[in-house]
């Protein structure tokens, strides 16, 4: 059995239309720690690893480990009508999220906090994903990079006006982003910079030694719809690995995307 | 040039 409740209805919306263009079909997996997700884009390029801690959750009951697979524009679609709905607080929907026997459907439930008197039932199939689990290695990363999320998808989208790719490198200058196309060249560099008013707008820069990768831009772009889950982002590089763009979810866990570098032909 | 990497030939299927 499963049931959960969570009282920030909004943070599930933003976890979906953060993850719903890069992943179509996924299976959320549940047990007595958490609801957790891991999926690849259909090109095999990125993956995203989402982990909701139960403590983050108003009320959070599994009795054995589950796997709910879901098609995750859809799920996409039903939270929206939370959002949708004049009478329900798009900011504090009570959410429940309850399978049903046979776990071939999924019952979203929305409940108003403040007119108690309105349910809003959904109920969406299920489907049967054979999906591939993949084990991510502890690693020690050649630098890490942590600044405001707001600026690194402004970054992003500011140079995928000019080219496809970014070259990101760190050295003690600091973090580069660096992008090439036809019309020209673009070079953002941002230093460490501690010295801010509020811890969210610092950008702190760990460097073991520098690295310097290059990543498709569309990727990089697709990451960022993430932005309104953190204030900050954390960008980890090393040579042999992919990158990992993780946004935490306050007090309750974290979405990571991993995108594997573009490679000498 | 440079080709795209892909996340199988970094992690393996468990």
């Amino acid at each position: 059995m499963l049931e959960l409740r969570l009282v920030q209805g909004s943070l599930l919306k933003k976890v979906l239309e953060s993850i719903k263009d890069l992943v179509n079909d996924a299976n959320f997996d549940c047990s007595a720690t958490g609801f957790s997700l891991q999926a690849m884009d259909s090109s095999h390029v990125a993956l995203v690893a989402l982990l909701l801690r139960s403590e983050g959750f108003e009320h959070y009951r599994c009795d054995r480990n589950m796997s709910m697979g879901m098609n995750l524009n859809n799920m996409a679609k039903m939270l929206k009508c939370a959002g949708n709905d004049d009478i329900i607080t798009p900011s504090r929907p009570m959410m429940a999220v309850t399978p049903s026997p046979s776990c071939s459907k999924v019952q979203v439930r929305f409940t108003c906090c403040f007119a108690q008197d309105k349910i809003a039932d959904f109920e969406m199939k299920l489907m049967d994903i054979d999906s591939e689990h993949l084990g991510i290695p502890e690693a020690e990363y050649h630098a890490i990079v942590r600044m405001p999320s707001s600026e690194f998808s402004r970054i992003c989208k500011d140079l995928s006006s000019i080219g496809d790719t970014v070259v990101i490198s760190v050295t003690k200058e600091g973090v580069r982003f660096s992008t090439r196309g036809d019309i020209g060249t673009a070079n953002v560099v941002c230093r460490q910079n501690t010295t801010v008013d509020k811890p969210e707008e610092a950008t702190i820069i760990e460097m073991n030694e520098p690295v310097s990768l290059t990543f498709a831009l569309r990727y990089m772009n697709s990451f960022t719809k993430a932005t309104p889950l953190s204030n900050t982002v954390t960008i980890s590089l090393s040579s042999e690995l992919p990158v990992v763009v993780e946004y935490k979810i306050a007090e309750m866990g974290y979405v990571r995307f991993y995108l594997a570098p573009k490679i000498e032909d | 040039d440079r080709k795209q990497g892909n996340i199988l030939s970094f992690f393996k299927r468990v």
